[in-house]
C-alpha cells in the first residue's frame, strides 16, 4: 500500500520469450 | 525400425509406428505425419534422416549458426541417447510432452530440465542470471543491473520458499502452479492437428486411424 515500485516480471516469464524456447517455430516454416 | 538412414517410412512394421503411438499422446496416423516434419528438419542441411544441432537451430531461429544455451538445452533433453543427433524416436518422445494432453507433470519436469542448465537437481540463482541475459541479448532489451536484480529477487523471494538461494524441484512445481502461464512454451497447439498440417503422410501410411 502506497508503493511506488513499477509491477516487477517475473524473471522466468523474461526467459520464456527466447525464440529458441518456442517450438512452433517447427510448424510456421 | 527407425534407423531412418536405410528405412523409409514404408519398410517400418505397423508395430513400431503403433509402439510410439501408444507410448504418445498421438494416433498412429498422427506419428506418421511427424515423420513427415522430421524428414524435413532432419534434411535441412545434411540429408542423414537426423536432426543436428544446426537443423534445430535452423528451423527455431531460421539461422544455422549461433551460440545459445535455450537452443543446447532444448536439443539435450531431445537427444535423450546423448549421440549428438535428434533420432526420430526421441523427437516423438520429446513432442509428447508439448501435446496440449501431456500431463502437466511432464511439462513441470521438462521445463525444470531445460532451466537446469548445469543439470545440478536445482535451478541455482547464477543459472537465472545467465538465462536472463541471454534472453535480454537476443530480443536487444536493455535492463539496468538494479533492476535486473530486482527482478531475480523477487522471482526467488516467491519461488525459493526454503531460502537456500536455488529452486528445487518441488519448489518449481509448487511455483509453476502458482504462475501456469510459465509452462505456456511447454504447449504446442499445432500438434492437435499434425495431420491436417503434414497432409502428405497419406501417402506413405500404412494404416487409417
Amino acid at each position: 500500500k502506497g508503493s511506488d515500485s513499477p509491477t516487477i516480471i517475473n524473471a522466468f516469464q523474461l526467459i520464456g520469450m527466447s525464440s529458441f524456447l518456442d517450438l512452433s517455430g517447427f510448424f510456421e516454416q | 525400425c527407425f534407423d531412418c538412414r536405410q528405412n523409409s517410412p514404408r519398410t517400418c512394421q505397423y508395430v513400431d509406428l503403433a509402439r510410439l503411438a501408444h507410448d504418445s499422446p498421438f494416433s498412429v496416423n498422427e506419428v506418421e505425419a511427424l515423420y513427415e516434419l522430421f524428414k524435413k528438419l532432419s534434411c535441412s542441411i545434411i540429408d542423414d534422416m537426423l536432426i543436428h544441432k544446426e537443423e534445430l537451430r535452423l528451423a527455431l531461429f531460421q539461422a544455422p549458426y549461433g551460440e545459445n544455451i535455450f537452443l543446447d538445452r532444448v536439443f539435450d533433453l531431445f537427444d535423450e541417447k546423448k549421440n549428438g543427433v535428434i533420432e526420430f524416436e526421441e523427437f516423438i518422445h520429446a513432442l509428447s510432452v508439448f501435446h496440449p494432453n501431456a500431463p502437466i507433470e511432464e511439462k513441470i519436469d521438462f521445463a525444470f530440465r531445460l532451466y537446469d542448465l548445469r543439470q545440478t537437481g536445482f535451478i541455482e540463482r547464477e543459472e537465472v542470471q545467465q538465462m536472463v541475459a541471454t534472453i535480454l541479448m537476443e530480443s536487444d532489451m536493455t535492463l539496468s543491473d538494479e533492476l535486473l536484480n530486482l527482478i531475480i529477487d523477487k522471482t526467488f523471494a516467491d519461488a525459493d520458499s526454503d531460502k537456500d538461494g536455488k529452486i528445487s524441484k518441488a519448489e518449481w512445481k509448487a511455483y509453476v502452479l502458482k504462475h501456469p502461464s510459465l509452462l505456456k512454451n511447454m504447449t504446442l497447439p499445432y500438434l492437435k492437428d499434425v495431420t491436417t498440417a503434414f497432409p502428405s503422410f497419406i501417402f506413405n501410411t500404412e494404416v487409417e486411424d
